[in-house]
C-alpha cells in the first residue's frame, strides 16, 4: 500500500543539517 | 473540525527512489501528515503526496518547535532485526540478533546506540525493542 513507507533506511540528514546538528 | 497539518520546508534537493516518495527541491513547501519513527514522513504538496525523509525536512514555525527527545544515556535495549553494514564513519555495523541500547532516538530515523562501549548511529528501522513481537 502507498501508506507504508519505503522499506530502506532513510538517507541521512544533508550535508547543511548535519553542520547545524553538531 | 479541519485537522491542521504541520509545515515544513525542504532543506535539500531529494530525488525518490521508489513511486511511494516525492522528489522536491531545496524550499519546497510541505505539509506532513504522517511521521514514521523509521525517518520516512508521509508529505503532501503541490498536488502530489508521498514519503520523504525527514531528515531533509525543518519546521517553518521555527526551530522552537521541539520534538526531539532527550537522550537516554542508561540505554534502552533493542535487538537488531536485519544487518546493516556501515557506510558513513559514524555509523555501527552489526549483525540480525545482535543486542543493542539506544542512546538518542532522532526523528530523521538515525538513532544513536550504544554495543561494547562503541557508540555510533543505526537505521531504526531495523531495531527492534528487546522483548516485543515483531
Amino acid at each position: 500500500s502507498i501508506h507504508q513507507p519505503p522499506m530502506n533506511p532513510p538517507p541521512r540528514p544533508p550535508a547543511e543539517q548535519r553542520r547545524k546538528q553538531a | 473540525g479541519p485537522v491542521l497539518l504541520q509545515t515544513y520546508r525542504s532543506i535539500g534537493d531529494y530525488q525518490k527512489n521508489s513511486k511511494y516518495e516525492l522528489s522536491v527541491g531545496t524550499g519546497d513547501i510541505l505539509e506532513v501528515v504522517e511521521k514514521s519513527e523509521n525517518g520516512w514522513w508521509f508529505c503532501q504538496g503541490d498536488g502530489k503526496r508521498g514519503w520523504l525523509p525527514a531528515a531533509y525536512l525543518e519546521p517553518m514555525d521555527g526551530p522552537d518547535e521541539i520534538e526531539e527527545q532527550e537522550p537516554n544515556y542508561e540505554g534502552e535495549v533493542y535487538t537488531v532485526v536485519k544487518g546493516y553494514e556501515s557506510v558513513q564513519e559514524d555509523e555501527l555495523s552489526l549483525g540480525e540478533g545482535d543486542t543493542v541500547e539506544v542512546i538518542h532516538k532522532l526523528l530523521d530515523g538515525w538513532w544513536v546506540i550504544r554495543r561494547d562501549e562503541v557508540t555510533g548511529y543505526f537505521p531504526s528501522m531495523y531495531l527492534q525493542k528487546a522483548g516485543a513481537k515483531p
